[in-house]
C-alpha cells in the first residue's frame, strides 16, 4: 500500500548548522550531502533522496524540503535529530 | 506613503520636530531592509537610486535578472526568487514565473512603505496626490519573492535562509496563517534563526479580527504589527431623498449626472435562483440585471472582496454601490478604487440606508465625489480586520506588540496589475491605496531601520522594546484609543500602542533579551533539552525555569499573567540607554488587581547599565472580574516615559 501512499511536500526541521556565518563552497556541499545521506536512510537509496529533495536548507538553517508520503514523514519525526516535520503549507498575504 | 509618517511623527502639540525621528536616524542611511513578499517593481521611483553612494561592502546579496527579472541598483541592492515549495505544492509553474518582479503589487508596496524613497507628485488615478515616502527613505533595500498568490511554507525558509546570508538588517513579512507550534511554523523557525543573527524581523498579526485570540505571528522573537487608522479620509457622502446625508469613504469617480438615482438593496436585486443573503452580500451571479439596471445598489459588508462586490453591482448594471458594513465592521470605512461611483458606509449609517430603502416606495439617493480630508478624529483608532489576543500559542506574552497605521495607506505599486486585480480592468497605476495588517507592518520595519541606523550595535529586543515602550495608548482627542466600533480598545488590539518614532529614538531604557534568553523561553516551554541543543550544543535548560515562572520572567516590555491566582511576582531587567538618571515607578493598576513595585526607584549612573525589579500583583479581596483586566506600569525619569502594558486574568 505504501507504494500508492499520497506524497506531498514537507519540511523537514533540524536546527542550526555546525559551520559558521562564513559558509563555504565546501560546507554547503557537506550539508547538501548530509541531508541526501540522512532522507536515503528513509527513502531507500542517494537517488529517490535526490530526487524527493527541493530544498536543502544550507546556510542558517539546517534542513530541507521534500516530496513524502505520510508514513516517511512520521518515521523522520521520530528521528533524534529533527527537531519537526510539518506540511508545506499556504500562508497569506494579509 | 503620502500621510501616515507626517501623522505619526506630529507630536501632541501638532507639530512635527525639526530633530525628528528621520533627521536623527539619518533617514535610515544604509541600513539594509527586506521583505519576503511578491517580490519587487524596480522601475518605480521609490527604488530609483539616484543620489545614492556605493554599495555597502558587507553586503553578499544579489538579483535575478534573468526572465525578464530585476536588475540590481544601489537602492535596491538584492532580489531573488523561490517557488519550488509553491511548485511542489500543487502549484501552476507557469504561473511562477522564474524572476523576482512583482506582477502582484503587494510586495512592491510593503517594500517602499519601509524603505522607499521620497517621490513628490505620487497619485493614484488623480484622485489622490502627494510625496510617497517610505519609513527608512535612506536605507537599502532587497526583495525575496516567495509569495505566488499564496506563500509557501517551503519557500518561506529559503528566503530566510538566503537573506540571513545576504546580510539584511531587517525583516518586514506582511505574511500570516493560523498561530501554532514554534516549531511547526516556517516563519517562527526562521525568525528564531533571523534574530540570532542580530536582524529585526517585523510581521503582520494578520487580518483575522475583531475574534479573540485571533493573532498570528506570535513568537516572542518576532515584532508582532496590528493596523490602526491615521487622521486622513477619503469622504464620499451618501446622500437620500429624504434628506439624510451619511459620511462615507471611497476612491471612485462620480456619478455620470448631478442627479437623485434609484436605489436598491442587493437583497431585492436577487436573480430567482440567488438567496436574498447572499444577494445583499452582492456575491458572482446573484444580482439580477432586470432590477439592477440604472440603479444604485446597497450591498452589506463581508463574505467577498469589498471591490468585488462593486464588479458585481457593474456587472448588473448598476450605476453605483453603497457598501454598508456589517456589525463587526463597525465604523472601519475603507477607501477602495472601486470600478463604479461607490462609498462605504459605517454599520449604523449602512443600517440606516438599508432602513430607508425598505420602508420607501421609491427610495433615491445620490454618492458625492470623493474628497480628502487631513486632521480627522478621532485617530488612530484600531481597524475591525485587525487580529486580535490574546496569544493563543503563549498567552504569558502579550501580542501583537503594537499598531501602526494601515488603512488606505498609499504606496508604490506594479505596473504589470491594474488596481482591481481583474485582468479586464487594463488601468495601471505607479501607487496605490491598500489597506490590512500588511502595510502596517512595513511601517514598523521603517521604525526598526532607523532604529538600526541609530543604534547599530542594538540586539532585535533592545530595537522592538524602544518601538514598544514608547508607544501612545491615547488618539488625536487626547482620549484612550477607540477600536472600530469605538469603543475603547485595549492591548490585545493594539499591544503596547500605537507606534511613535520620534519617541522611538530616545527610549531611556529598554527591555532587553539575547539568543540565549530565547532558549531559556524555550526550555520554560517544555521543548526538550535534546532538541534545544540542535540549535546550540552547550544549551541546557534550568531547572527552575521549565515552569511558567519562566515564562512570566521573560524579560519581555509587557506584563501579562493569564492565570491569576492568588498574587504572582514577575522580575524584570532594564538597561539603561541613555545619560545617567533616576527613574521611578508609576502604575495603573488593574481592576480588581493590586499592584505594587519594588524597588520603586531605579538609579543609573551610567549608560549600559542594568536594573532588576520585581512587580507583585494580588488579587484584591472582592476577586478579579471576568475576562482580562488592564493597567500599566511606567518608569519615568521626568523626561523619558517607559511603559509597559500590564494584562492579568483569574484562574
Amino acid at each position: 500500500n505504501s507504494a500508492f501512499a499520497a506524497k506531498q511536500s514537507y519540511v523537514v526541521y533540524m536546527g542550526a548548522h555546525t559551520h559558521g556565518p562564513d559558509v563555504t563552497q565546501q560546507d554547503l556541499e557537506l550539508v547538501e550531502n548530509s541531508h541526501h545521506n540522512f532522507l536515503a536512510s528513509f527513502v531507500g537509496s542517494q537517488d529517490k533522496a535526490k530526487e524527493a529533495i527541493f530544498y536543502s536548507y544550507q546556510m542558517n538553517i539546517n534542513g530541507f524540503a521534500a516530496i513524502l508520503d505520510d508514513e516517511q514523514a512520521a518515521e523522520i519525526a521520530k528521528h533524534p535529530g529533527v527537531v519537526s516535520v510539518f506540511p508545506n503549507r499556504a500562508r497569506k498575504l494579509q | 506613503t503620502t500621510r501616515s509618517w507626517d501623522f505619526m511623527l506630529l507630536e501632541n502639540n501638532g507639530v512635527i520636530p525639526s530633530d525628528s525621528a528621520w533627521k536623527k536616524a539619518r533617514f535610515g542611511e544604509d541600513t539594509i531592509i527586506a521583505n519576503l513578499d511578491t517580490g519587487v517593481w524596480p522601475e518605480s521611483k521609490s527604488f530609483s537610486d539616484e543620489g545614492y553612494g556605493p554599495v555597502p561592502s558587507r553586503w553578499k546579496g544579489g538579483c535575478d535578472s534573468q526572465n525578464g527579472g530585476v536588475r540590481c541598483n544601489r537602492k535596491l541592492i538584492g532580489a531573488r526568487y523561490f517557488n519550488r515549495g509553491f511548485i511542489a505544492a500543487g502549484g501552476n509553474a507557469t504561473e511562477a514565473i522564474s524572476s523576482p518582479r512583482d506582477v502582484a503589487g503587494h510586495g512592491t508596496h510593503t517594500l517602499s512603505t519601509a524603505g522607499g524613497n521620497f517621490v513628490p507628485g505620487a497619485s493614484v488615478l488623480g484622485l489622490v496626490n502627494g510625496t510617497a515616502k517610505g519609513g527608512s527613505p535612506k536605507a537599502r533595500v532587497a526583495a525575496y519573492k516567495i509569495c505566488w498568490g499564496n506563500c509557501f511554507d517551503a519557500d518561506l525558509l529559503a528566503g530566510f535562509d538566503m537573506a540571513i546570508h545576504d546580510g539584511v538588517d531587517v525583516l518586514s513579512i506582511s505574511v500570516g496563517g493560523e498561530a501554532g507550534d514554534y516549531f511547526s511554523d516556517a516563519i517562527a523557525i526562521g525568525s528564531f534563526h533571523a534574530i540570532q543573527s542580530g536582524i529585526v524581523v517585523v510581521c503582520s498579526a494578520g487580518n483575522s479580527g475583531p475574534e479573540v485570540a485571533s493573532v498570528a505571528n506570535v513568537a516572542p522573537w518576532i515584532v508582532t504589527v496590528g493596523a490602526s487608522t491615521m487622521d486622513r479620509e477619503f469622504q464620499a457622502f451618501a446622500e437620500l431623498r429624504n434628506g439624510q446625508r451619511f459620511k462615507g469613504s471611497s476612491l471612485s469617480k462620480p456619478l455620470a449626472d448631478d442627479k437623485l438615482y434609484p436605489l436598491i438593496s442587493g437583497a431585492q436585486a436577487k436573480t430567482a435562483d440567488a438567496s436574498a443573503a447572499d444577494a445583499m452580500l452582492c456575491l458572482a451571479g446573484t444580482l439580477d440585471k432586470t432590477k439592477a439596471q440604472g440603479k444604485i445598489v446597497a450591498c452589506l459588508r463581508g463574505g467577498n472582496a469589498r471591490v468585488e462586490k462593486g464588479v458585481q453591482a457593474l456587472l448588473a448594471g448598476a450605476v453605483g454601490m453603497i457598501l454598508c458594513n456589517d456589525k463587526d465592521s463597525g465604523n472601519e470605512i475603507i477607501a477602495d478604487l472601486h470600478v463604479l461611483p461607490a462609498t462605504q458606509l459605517t454599520y449604523t449609517d449602512g443600517a440606516a440606508v438599508l432602513a430607508y430603502i425598505n420602508s420607501t416606495a421609491e427610495p433615491y439617493g445620490y454618492i458625492t465625489h470623493p474628497a480628502v480630508f487631513l486632521g480627522t478624529n478621532p485617530a488612530p483608532y484600531m481597524a475591525a480586520f485587525s487580529s486580535r489576543g490574546p496569544n493563543p500559542v503563549t498567552p504569558e506574552i502579550l501580542k501583537p506588540d503594537i499598531t501602526a497605521p494601515g488603512v488606505n495607506i498609499l504606496a508604490a505599486y506594479s505596473g504589470a496589475v491594474s488596481p482591481t486585480e481583474e485582468p479586464w480592468d487594463k488601468r495601471r497605476v505607479s501607487f496605490m491605496l491598500d489597506s490590512g495588517t500588511s502595510m502596517s507592518c512595513p511601517h514598523i520595519s521603517g521604525v526598526a531601520g532607523l532604529l538600526k541606523t541609530l543604534y547599530p550595535t542594538w540586539s532585535p529586543a533592545a530595537i522592538r522594546s524602544a518601538i514598544m515602550t514608547t508607544a501612545r495608548v491615547r488618539d488625536n482627542t487626547e482620549k484612550p484609543m477607540l477600536d472600530a466600533s469605538f469603543a475603547t480598545a485595549d492591548p490585545f488590539a493594539y499591544g503596547a500602542g500605537h507606534v511613535r518614532p520620534n519617541r522611538a529614538m530616545d527610549p531611556g531604557l529598554v527591555y532587553d533579551l539575547t539568543a540565549r534568553d530565547y532558549l531559556e523561553f524555550l526550555c520554560s516551554l517544555g521543548y526538550n533539552q535534546t532538541m534545544l541543543q540542535s540549535f546550540d550544543p552547550s544549551n541546557k535548560c534550568q531547572a527552575s525555569n521549565t515552569t511558567s515562572s519562566g515564562l512570566l520572567n521573560f524579560n519581555y516590555p509587557s506584563i501579562t499573567v493569564p492565570k491569576l491566582s492568588g498574587s504572582v511576582t514577575v522580575t524584570r531587567t532594564v538597561k539603561n540607554v541613555a545619560e545617567a538618571s533616576t527613574y521611578e515607578a508609576r502604575v495603573t493598576q488593574p481592576n480588581g488587581v493590586e499592584v505594587t513595585v519594588e524597588p520603586k526607584s531605579l538609579q543609573f549612573t551610567k549608560a549600559g547599565e542594568e536594573k532588576s525589579y520585581k512587580v507583585t500583583l494580588k488579587a484584591q479581596a472582592g476577586g478579579l472580574p471576568a475576562g482580562y483586566v488592564f493597567g500599566e506600569l511606567i518608569w519615568s525619569d521626568g523626561n523619558h516615559f517607559v511603559r509597559s502594558p500590564i494584562a492579568v486574568a483569574a484562574t
